[in-house]
């Protein structure tokens, strides 16, 4: 999570999904970036915070076997350069999302929960807690 | 070929690389329809 | 990015498949812990059999061939298929033969079933059997491990040396022998996983430096034995640096003239692992001190293997006479594991007596200029090799993972057998396929074989080395 091209690449994949929802005729633009706020805090929430474990066999006799991937980023130590990034997209997703909304009462509810759903694990209090 | 592994659906079976390419040409389409239509 | 991206949709993929699976087609027994198996602890997390269900199975005719013959300078491959779901692979009845052989750990060209060494160890299969059943303290010590350790000795030229029937084991069961609690480890960060191990079961404090990095290694020198130890502040007991000598996934020398300094300004041990390195360096062969002329009697711990440059198997700790008799009497796997069968024994002591005679010089001789000549045309061609130009462990990047899969299907077409690794054996980005040169390996072949992976590289699109070398 540390490596800039991983960065580089969150947030190209970021920017490509909104262009995908946005090239569908059917949505208007508040529609869509509403979309892409909620399809990437509920994707990243998924990937950081509920999967557990490492993708192969460490040699650290399970002592990472039940962190999600947000507690073994860099060994848990917080406010890292990446856990900076990482907290900083989903706010900036948010601003935009509420301002081509147009604050459009029903899109900043739901923007809203899926700062908070991005968020709230990522806090330092929170790390550890189940 | 040289698309198969860059993007890396070399080593995806047949139809993972049918539905992968299928969801690209639906997207690529969109996208320049909706390109040409706000454009 | 690519890289990045291209693991992204072969996970969003897995996560397609394992979902059909679960909802649509026959759930995935893997998929799950068993029920039965519910009070036990997991025997892996679900990401890892996710990871390696979906990711890695891909690649499993790549990851795990048949060999049919002796790892020498050609083998013999059965092939193997993908059933139609994609999940096994049957084999085919066919059989690769005389494919040559750049995977195997097979530097000087031991790994033979003729020869002076075979018939030595075929000698001693009839004289003292092949099983010795006991560990070193009672009865499998036999004559033939004193004799192997004294010759050891010799070659190296120390004062005493051990044997162990495995390479693992002698760096896991050993180190915790060496430093306990109250003692600072210093590791390169691409240390082998026996090191790592053995470090953990010790109880000691670990701190890891950049890959072969001497001046990130001073500043954790410095700073370690200014703070002391993280909680008590005491001053250590003793401090252990631990590097290998060749690093068999990047391919590069360590430093050692700078290691022996740092060693002798701050008071602290060496522990150098020469599992790929003896045998394989240094004008007599004699390792990565030979290399650089340095008088082995200068680093504490040398332990290597039998593994790789002897055909054999097992490995060795060596050095003062004190610290072999300490680890004859301490050492975990001396007395828990069961000593090295004899006939191994027989061969890693002919092929010492190889080493050491003229024909040893030859071998070496001629692994050096297969080395040499393999990496300047790697590098002519425009791939991106790492490592030491000396070093016969040649890695060449191929980065993505699905470039790895073909590389190695494309080399078997034309009847070559690479090993290639990726994530998580070397960073995500960064996989390759590492070959390991041979003295058995005669010029033609080297050169045909370069001629393969170019065609290849042209074909792939590999040779995007920034650093075109005229």
């Amino acid at each position: 999570w540390n490596s800039p091209g991983i960065w580089v690449t969150y947030a190209l994949l970021t920017a490509f999904m909104h262009l995908v929802l946005l090239s569908m005729p059917w949505f208007t633009t508040s529609v869509a970036w509403t979309l892409t706020n909620v399809v990437h805090g509920v994707g990243m929430y998924l990937f950081l915070h509920t999967i557990k474990g490492t993708p192969f066999e460490t040699s650290d006799q399970g002592k990472y076997r039940y962190s999600t991937h947000w507690e073994q980023m860099d060994s848990g130590t917080q406010f890292t350069a990446a856990r900076k990034f990482f907290m900083t997209t989903p706010i900036v997703l948010y601003i935009l999302a509420s301002f081509y909304s147009k604050y459009e009462f029903t899109h900043f509810v739901i923007n809203t929960i899926i700062l908070l759903l991005s968020l709230l694990p990522k806090l330092p209090q929170l790390h550890g807690v189940r | 070929f040289i698309y198969c592994l860059t993007t890396g659906i070399y080593m995806l079976d047949a139809w993972e690389r049918y539905v992968f390419n299928s969801c690209l040409i639906l997207v690529l389409s969109m996208s320049f329809y909706t390109a040409y239509a706000f454009l | 990015v690519r890289n990045h991206i291209a693991m992204a949709i072969v996970l969003l993929f897995g996560w397609l498949r394992d979902f059909l699976n679960e909802h649509v087609f026959t759930p995935e027994p893997s998929a799950h812990e068993q029920e039965d198996l519910k009070d036990f602890v997991p025997l892996y997390t679900t990401f890892e059999r996710f990871f390696v269900r979906n990711v890695i199975e891909r690649g499993y005719d790549v990851l795990h061939r048949p060999v049919c013959t002796v790892p020498g300078a050609v083998i013999d491959i059965r092939e193997r298929k993908f059933s139609s779901s994609g999940k096994f692979l049957g084999l085919t009845g066919k059989v690769f033969r005389n494919v040559v052989n750049l995977g195997s750990y097979n530097y000087l060209g031991f790994a033979q079933n003729e020869g002076v060494c075979a018939d030595a160890a075929v000698k001693a299969v009839a004289e003292l059997g092949t099983g010795v059943c006991s560990n070193r303290f009672e009865v499998g010590n036999y004559e033939i491990h004193s004799k192997l350790e004294r010759k050891m000795a010799e070659f190296l030229g120390v004062e005493d040396c051990m044997t162990f029937g495995m390479g693992f084991a002698t760096n896991s069961m050993n180190i915790p022998c060496l430093v306990g609690k109250g003692c600072l480890v210093i590791s390169d960060a691409c240390n082998h996983a026996s090191l790592a191990i053995g470090c953990k079961i010790s109880g000691a404090t670990i701190r890891v430096f950049k890959h072969n990095d001497m001046k990130d290694l001073e500043k954790i020198l410095r700073h370690s034995i200014v703070e002391g130890h993280p909680r008590t502040y005491r001053s250590w007991k003793k401090i252990l640096i631990i590097v290998e000598g060749i690093y068999s996934m990047e391919g590069t020398i360590v430093n050692l003239p700078e290691v022996i300094r740092l060693k002798k300004k701050y008071k602290a041990y060496v522990y150098l692992d020469e599992a790929h390195s003896i045998g394989s360096l240094g004008s007599r062969a004699r390792g990565v001190t030979d290399y650089f002329d340095i008088d082995p009697t200068e680093i504490d711990v040398l332990m290597g293997t039998f593994t790789k440059s002897f055909g054999a198997s097992g490995g060795y700790i060596a050095g003062r006479r004190e610290l072999v008799e300490h680890l004859r009497l301490n050492s975990h796997s001396a007395c828990y594991g069961v000593s090295m069968s004899p006939p191994v024994a027989q061969q890693a002591l002919s092929s010492l007596n190889v080493i050491m005679s003229e024909e040893g010089k030859e071998r070496i001789t001629q692994l050096a200029a297969n080395t040499r000549l393999f990496r300047e045309k790697l590098r002519t061609f425009g791939f991106i090799v790492y490592g030491h130009e000396d070093s016969p462990v040649v890695p060449l990047l191929a980065y993505l993972p699905s470039h790895i899969a073909c590389f190695s299907r494309e080399m078997l077409a034309r009847g070559y057998g690479v090993v290639v690794a990726g994530f998580p054996s070397t960073p995500l980005g960064e996989s390759r396929v590492r070959f390991c040169i041979s003295s058995a390996l005669s010029k033609q072949q080297i050169l045909d074989a370069l001629e393969a992976i170019s065609d290849i590289g042209d074909i792939m699109r590999l040779k995007i080395s920034a650093k075109q070398i005229l």
